[in-house]
């Protein structure tokens, strides 16, 4: 199927089980061709896939098929980014950055895992330099709007019982705080974390065992220490 | 140069890993 039928297809306003459909098997070919395929979807496909990813976020619906093309839509995003084209686009999409922020939902953990981790990739990209400010910009604007500090959705990922969802918020902690520059920066976003709760949960999370949380646990920890000396 | 594809997925592993955060 060519990248003109997929941008048809989400032109034709499908819903539910025909939506999912179409975005399954979109991610697939996004995957598995080659970077001239991406190209063809190009923009006009990637403003389609956003303009649908902000109607079903706007639509709140927490439950059932809705969800789920949200999820398969973050997952056709991350497929979309894995060339520089595609990495291209996505940023100088006007609300890109904002949806997947958006999409930070603790109420639909399997979702924010991607959602985080591609927020954390995008954090540590070395070009444009300083995305994570545009990020925490997009994290800080977002938190405005749901009127909710800004750090809340990854400090209540962090005390959900799923461990990729707990590893995913660290990494996301640990991409902003290692790519600020200054000081005082590094030191400001961890005590807001800090003071807004992770203190009292690291407490129950370093009690887990669990590889991948403790890679990040251990980065965490090296960062401040590493902060603390400097200070 | 153009045609690379994997970053992502690349990136992801190196957070994952915590290789991405090494001091350079």
């Amino acid at each position: 199927k060519s990248a003109m039928m997929y941008i048809q297809d989400l032109k034709s306003g499908l819903r539910d089980s025909h939506l999912l459909n179409v975005l399954e098997s979109l991610r697939v070919s996004l995957s598995n061709n080659p970077v001239s395929w991406v190209q063809n979807f190009g923009a006009e496909g990637l403003v389609l896939l956003l303009d649908i990813l902000k109607k079903l976020q706007d639509e709140k619906d927490e439950i059932g098929t809705d969800v789920k093309c949200q999820h398969e839509i973050i997952r056709c995003l991350k497929a979309f980014m894995n060339n520089r084209y595609g990495i291209k686009a996505m940023l100088e999409s006007e609300d890109g950055i904002q949806l997947l922020v958006r999409a930070i939902n603790p109420t639909v953990p399997h979702m924010m895992v991607d959602a985080v981790k591609l927020v954390s990739a995008i954090c540590i990209l070395d070009d444009p330099e300083n995305i994570h400010e545009r990020v925490l910009e997009a994290i800080t604007e977002q938190a405005d709007i749901e009127e909710i500090e800004r750090f809340q959705p990854l400090l209540s990922g962090m005390k959900l019982p799923s461990f990729p969802l707990k590893a995913s918020c660290m990494q996301l902690i640990n991409a902003l705080i290692s790519r600020g520059e200054e000081l005082d920066f590094r030191i400001h976003i961890r005590s807001e974390l800090m003071r807004l709760g992770l203190k009292d949960i690291l407490k129950d999370v370093r009690a887990v065992e669990n590889d991948e949380l403790r890679v990040q646990l251990n980065v965490f920890d090296e960062l401040a220490e590493d902060d603390s000396e400097e200070l | 140069e153009g045609d690379e594809t994997g970053i992502m997925d690349g990136l992801m592993e190196a957070l994952q890993s915590g290789a991405a955060f090494r001091r350079k």
